[in-house]
């Protein structure tokens, strides 16, 4: 379901240029739960970036279902976006001036869900999180693990596709992020496709396969 | 060193109470490394921010080095702060429109240090981070290892007499994670106190002491 030919990535500073991807290639399989590892700084975020469409490559292509997604137009690709592929952002880029429940219900605006459906399905997936006691909480009035829950469920609220997560777990304690991994191991096991970048050997193990970064480069399988 | 009595910290949220701290009560030694683990949403990040000065307690009292050290005149407090603690913020907080080289100087230029030594200085410890070639980069140029690790140096560019971390390895590969550990361990010989909350049990495993937090209540040893 997804193909990735040749992806480059590079980026300007000044007059210096970054390689932050250098000819990536791989493919996954509808369904499958795939571990994204390697260094800090070997490109995992702008992969992960440019599959959810939020980056353009500098080379190369990405298609997902066969269609070359982000070159859709603007309203095509906001529905894609909310509907079909569920992002979770290493630094959560949650709405600071919103609750949480108000957080967790977006993707559902944009789909157009009703007031009261799109309500009950965010309480439930922060119940899910053991979050429902800071439904009316904002971003800055929650620990860090909890915002980190909080981008979780709303990437999930609208019971997308395909799932892209960026180190959901890197601040979760061990039995918090043992359970996030159990949530999406048991959505894979009914049909979500998995994406995540971690830097946590449990999830690496749990995944039933693994792609090393390294430098901008993609191999298969642990380095 | 650290002297924490009874120590509360209180929240308002509309018209509910959140209790983040609860009579939490306990002393640290100069020199001593010390792991504070427990959940996510427990009171480890209120607790860290009371130690830095950042916030105050609702009830209770903080003594750093015999002094309640939050009450100083801001002044001094600055200096305090700058000089003597390093803080290691779980979301970083650095400066957007600066560089990495300057955010690191941060600390020196506060402390009045002459310009061709505090830039020496900061890019000295880049260099131990493996930022080096990253140094012109401004923190949205960055990967989030490489802005936590940038957070890092800059908390320890002053060379200050105690460091609290908070989740400092959150989002750094286990390599990457464990030379960061071996410096604060080397520094830690050589005199430095420092509190690191983590949820990495190899942190937790190296440091001489391990205060546990769960519902704002802080217990010795590991719950
Ligand atoms: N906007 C940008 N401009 C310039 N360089 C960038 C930019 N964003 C990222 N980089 C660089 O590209 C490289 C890859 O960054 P990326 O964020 O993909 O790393 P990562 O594997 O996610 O790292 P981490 O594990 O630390 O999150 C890094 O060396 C980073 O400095
Ligand atoms: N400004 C605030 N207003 C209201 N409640 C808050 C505020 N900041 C934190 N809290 C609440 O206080 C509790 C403790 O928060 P804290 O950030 O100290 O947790 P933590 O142990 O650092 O968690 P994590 O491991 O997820 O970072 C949490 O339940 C949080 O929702
Ligand atoms: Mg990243
Ligand atoms: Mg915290």
């Amino acid at each position: 379901v997804i193909e990735v030919e040749g992806v480059s990535r590079e980026y300007l500073v000044g007059s210096e240029r970054v390689q932050a991807l250098r000819e990536v290639s791989f493919q996954v399989a509808a369904g499958q739960f795939v571990a994204i590892v390697g260094p800090s700084g070997s490109g995992k975020s702008t992969l992960l970036g440019i599959l959810g469409c939020m980056d353009r490559p500098s080379r190369g292509r990405y298609r997902l279902a066969g269609q070359e997604v982000c070159l859709l137009d603007r309203d095509r690709l906001a529905g894609l976006r909310n509907r079909q592929i569920g992002f979770v952002f290493q630094s959560f880029h949650l709405l600071p001036q919103h609750t949480a429940l108000e957080n967790v219900q977006l993707p559902l605006v944009y789909a157009g869900t009703p007031a009261r459906e799109r309500r009950e399905r965010a309480l439930d997936l922060l119940a899910r999180f053991g979050l429902e006691q800071w439904a009316a909480h904002r971003p800055s009035q929650l620990s860090g693990g909890q915002r980190q829950r909080v981008a979780i469920a709303r990437a999930l609220v609208a019971r997308p596709s395909l799932l892209l997560a960026d180190e959901p777990t890197g601040n979760l304690d061990r039995r918090t992020g043992g359970e996030l991994l159990d949530l999406i191991a048991s959505l894979n096991a009914s049909g979500l496709t998995a994406l995540v970048v971690t830097h946590d050997p449990e999830i690496a193990g749990r995944a039933q396969r693994i792609l090393s970064i390294r430098d901008g480069e993609l191999r298969e399988g642990e380095i």
